[in-house]
């Protein structure tokens, strides 16, 4: 299947 | 304390209904250089970044940092009070507890006068680096926006390959398959109307069709669109404005 990632896998908060 | 004045209200409605469907509760923050906001969809998949230049207003002064909690459905209700041409003042204090909009018709003394009630509104703010990135293409907004809803009409999911000479969008679904093939080309009568790929390596990503048409959303703010895209990494997608822009980092989805 295909997995849709989400953003935070991307980019760190701070 | 902020005052800023758009020349014409229109700017500030389509960028509102260019990103209340993606995300619901933001902060406006507002320096001397003008409003950003950085938020994220529910399901975490999109990031919606924002900055309004302040070369946008025709007046703007903002002495100290302020923040402004704003729920867009609300705020949208508000400001389709206002005419498109008309006058458009956003008007803070240092610490509001409100935002205040003044519409100003520029054919009658009529002024119009709205306050929006602010909220505390926690969010994180992500980091995004600037980077190189595989491919950047540039096509008229109207274009992508029409390819997306029409493959839309066949999958949940766009790819999008890229090579030097060709740009082909894709979409596999149940009841058939649809693919748009375009060209770079120069129209130098229409610039608007021009296609621009820059390749660094080919890319084959695929995409949320759902995102993609919250994004095309903000297809009435600028003639052309930017995607940006690397293999593997969220694609930026995104719509200049005179002095600013309207972005839209969207994760892409992988073969398991």
């Amino acid at each position: 299947g295909i997995k849709q990632t989400q953003i935070e896998e991307y980019y760190y908060s701070f | 304390m902020l005052e800023g004045k758009f020349e014409e209200a229109s700017l500030l409605k389509k960028v509102v209904e260019s990103i209340k469907d993606s995300v619901q509760l933001c902060n406006f923050v507002c320096s001397e250089h003008g409003i950003t906001v950085q938020a994220v969809d529910d399901s975490r998949v999109l990031l919606v970044s924002l900055l309004i230049g302040n070369e946008v207003f025709s007046d703007y002064r903002c002495d100290r940092n302020i923040t402004l909690g704003v729920d867009l459905k609300s705020f949208a209700k508000i400001i389709r009070c206002g005419g498109n041409d008309d006058y458009l003042t956003l008007i803070a204090e240092d610490s509001p507890d409100s935002v205040t909009l003044v519409f100003e018709d520029k054919n009658s003394d009529r002024i119009s006068e709205y306050s929006l009630k602010l909220m505390e509104i926690d969010n994180e703010f992500l980091k995004i680096d600037d980077m190189d990135y595989d491919s950047v293409i540039k096509m008229p907004s109207i274009d992508f926006q029409k390819i997306c809803r029409d493959l839309s009409t066949l999958s949940e999911s766009l790819q999008i390959l890229i090579t030097k000479d060709s740009i082909k969008f894709m979409a596999e679904g149940e009841t058939g398959n649809g693919s748009v093939i375009l060209k770079p080309r120069t129209d130098i009568d229409k610039p608007e109307q021009s296609i621009t790929v820059k390749l660094n390596n080919a890319v084959n990503s695929t995409f949320g069709l759902k995102y993609i048409a919250d994004i095309v959303k903000g297809t009435s703010l600028s003639n052309q669109i930017v995607i940006k895209i690397s293999n593997r990494t969220p694609a930026l997608f995104e719509y200049k404005l005179q002095s600013g822009y309207l972005r839209f980092y969207l994760a892409p989805k992988f073969e398991d």
